[in-house]
Formats: C-alpha cells, sequence, structure tokens
C-alpha cells in the first residue's frame, strides 16, 4: 500500500505546472524515503529530477518501493479539479495499475475521487554525476523569470556570462539584441532580492530559451532560483518546494557550429 | 547555435 497526503494541494498543483510543458508522461518511484521523479523531455536536451521527501508529507506510507509511469497530462487535468485549500492524497496497492488521487475541503463537506490509468514505461535513467560547478548564481526567481520573458523576445538563445562582477544574460537576434547585467548584491539584507555569486571561475554558456521558458514556470514554487554553471556542462537550475524537497532541471548548452 | 543533447553529459545507469 501506498499513500501519500499534503494538507495543501496548491504545492502538487503547482510541481505539474513547472513540469508539463516539458513532459508528457514520466516514473514516479516512491520508496520509504519519498518521491522521485527523474525525466528527460522529448528531444533528450532537458532532464527534470523532481525529489519530495515523505517527511515533507504530512502522512506517508509506502510498504514497497512502487515505479509508477504516469500521464502528466492526465494528472495536471486531475489536479486542476482540486480547490488550493483541499487537502490530497495519493493512493496506490502494491502492484497497481491505477492510482487514486482523493481530495477533500478543509471543512470535509467535498471529498472527490480521481482514478487515474498507470502507463507502462521503459524509461532509461541517466546518473547525473557529482559536478562541482565553476559558479553558483542565487537570485529572486520572478527577476530569472522576467530576464528569460525579456530577452527571449530578442533571439533563440540566452547566454548566461558570469565574472566576480556580476551576471550578465544577452540575446541577440535579426531584429537586435537585449542584455540584463545583475550586480552582486552587497547589502543581503533583502535576502529574496539578494544576487549572490560564489564563483571559482568565469564562465559563459548559451542556452536555449525555449526550455528556459519552460524552467521559470517553477517560479511559484520559490520565492529564489539556483543557477550552477560551468563550461562545457549542463545548467542547473533549481527551485526549493516548500520544506518538502526540490525540483531540479539540467539543460545541455548550446555549441557554435 | 547547434544544441547538444543531455544524454552526452549523463550516461544510461
Amino acid at each position: 500500500m501506498f499513500e501519500a497526503r499534503l494538507i495543501q494541494s496548491s504545492i502538487l498543483k503547482k510541481v505539474l505546472d513547472a513540469v508539463k510543458d516539458l513532459l508528457n508522461e514520466a516514473t514516479f518511484e516512491c520508496s520509504d524515503s519519498g518521491i522521485q521523479v527523474q525525466a528527460m523531455d522529448n528531444a533528450h536536451v532537458s532532464l527534470v529530477a523532481l525529489n519530495l521527501r515523505s517527511d515533507g508529507f504530512d502522512k506517508y506510507r509506502c510498504d514497497r518501493n512502487l515505479s509508477m509511469g504516469m500521464s502528466i497530462a492526465t494528472m495536471s487535468k486531475i489536479l486542476k479539479c482540486a480547490g488550493p485549500e483541499d487537502t490530497v492524497t495519493l493512493r496506490a496497492a502494491d502492484n497497481p495499475d491505477t492510482v487514486a488521487f482523493i481530495f477533500e475541503s478543509s471543512n470535509k463537506e467535498k471529498l472527490a475521487e480521481y482514478e487515474m490509468k498507470l502507463i507502462n514505461m521503459d524509461q532509461e535513467h541517466l546518473g547525473i554525476p557529482e559536478t562541482f560547478y565553476s559558479c553558483v548564481v542565487k537570485m529572486s526567481s520572478h527577476e530569472f523569470a522576467r530576464i528569460v520573458r525579456d530577452l527571449s523576445q530578442f533571439g533563440e538563445n540566452i547566454t548566461i556570462a558570469c565574472t566576480k562582477e556580476g551576471v550578465k544574460f544577452t540575446a541577440i537576434g535579426d531584429s537586435g539584441s537585449a542584455n540584463v547585467k545583475l550586480a552582486q548584491t552587497a547589502d543581503a539584507s533583502e535576502e529574496n532580492d539578494a544576487v549572490i555569486i560564489e564563483m571559482q571561475e568565469s564562465v559563459k554558456l548559451s542556452f536555449s530559451c525555449r526550455y528556459l521558458t519552460c524552467f521559470v514556470k517553477a517560479t511559484p514554487l520559490c520565492s529564489q532560483v539556483q543557477l550552477s554553471i560551468s563550461n562545457d556542462v549542463p545548467l542547473v537550475c533549481e527551485y526549493k518546494i516548500g520544506d518538502i524537497g526540490q525540483i531540479r532541471y539540467y539543460l545541455a548548452p548550446k555549441i557554435d557550429d | 547555435m547547434a544544441q547538444r543533447s543531455i544524454t552526452l553529459f549523463f550516461k544510461k545507469t
């Protein structure tokens, strides 16, 4: 038996919003330690790694390890049926063909149950090596989303250049170019808006706007985003999910033709 | 610019 309960369904709603543009389906690996998802987009350009720890759930029971292949579109449809204040419970048997989503209103007067068929998936699992990153930038997730949105209008790619002075985002296209520079915050008292750069070595890498636009759909999950960058390896874009876990997006860089 | 694949960096386990 597997059962996981969250008092506020809004967390799970936001998680689905953060992955539904990238993934059609994904395997949810459930164990005693929590729920993990690792999935690539169809084009194998990016990888999403989601971790929800069991101790972050209000109730969690997993008698034996389960791999549940789920349609992200269907799961997203189901979660749209939950009110933001509803409690959500995921429930499955030990050898499940289906998973149930149970929504209960805060006054306990409405109980809704949605059952979703699981998908047989033969998914590749990739080993993500421990990587030491040359630059780690922590900044406002809203500011990052805004920069991605603004610069996407001018080019297909955003070049991220990080030095000890700050971080510079550039897009170049047929109609012109755009760049935004952020200096490291001197007084980090406004913690959420601060730009904090830990740099060992300056880096400059280009990434597809299309994928970055998908990643910033995670903005409602966390006021801060962490970008980890090294030359010639995938960018890691990480959002914490309250006290329950995190979502990491890995994006392969673009290279000059 | 050419897009690289994530599978070039992360190997199958």
